[in-house]
């Protein structure tokens, strides 16, 4: 079960194409916003924790991108093993790229 | 710094390719 990204029709990588999950009104309200950590909550084909990993990605601004362990220190609500998914998957995409090993990650979005 | 540009441009590649 691969996760597919929505191929975007002009091009643009940004966050301005967020698909967030319209539930009627009435229903108990609030009731998707403290789900928190899995899988489940795609925006624009990523989950949340791969989003959390691309905007911490996006927003360092050294050449040599930033560490895992960076990720993981700024991340402290994500285990590792998660954070190592969701850089892989970001890698695989081509959303980011390891930079001087592969512990070190930027993205290519970001320019 | 070489690999550097070397895998950036491997990723958009990979990225470009997703999109279409």
């Amino acid at each position: 079960s691969k996760p597919q990204t929505m191929p975007g029709l002009g091009g643009g990588v940004g966050a301005n194409n967020t698909l967030m999950p319209h539930q009627g009104p009435g229903i108990t309200g609030g009731s998707y916003a403290g789900a928190g950590g899995n899988h489940m909550m795609a925006v624009n084909g990523l989950s949340a924790s791969q989003n959390q990993v691309l905007s911490l990605i996006k927003g360092c601004p050294d050449q040599q991108g930033i560490s895992l362990q960076d990720l993981k220190q700024r991340l402290s609500g994500i285990s590792l093993a998660v954070i190592k998914q969701a850089v892989e998957f970001l890698s695989n995409e081509g959303h980011i790229f390891s930079t001087i090993d592969e512990d070190h990650f930027k993205s290519t979005d970001s320019e | 710094l070489d690999r550097i540009a070397r895998n950036k441009r491997a990723a958009l590649e990979k990225l470009a390719s997703a999109q279409s």
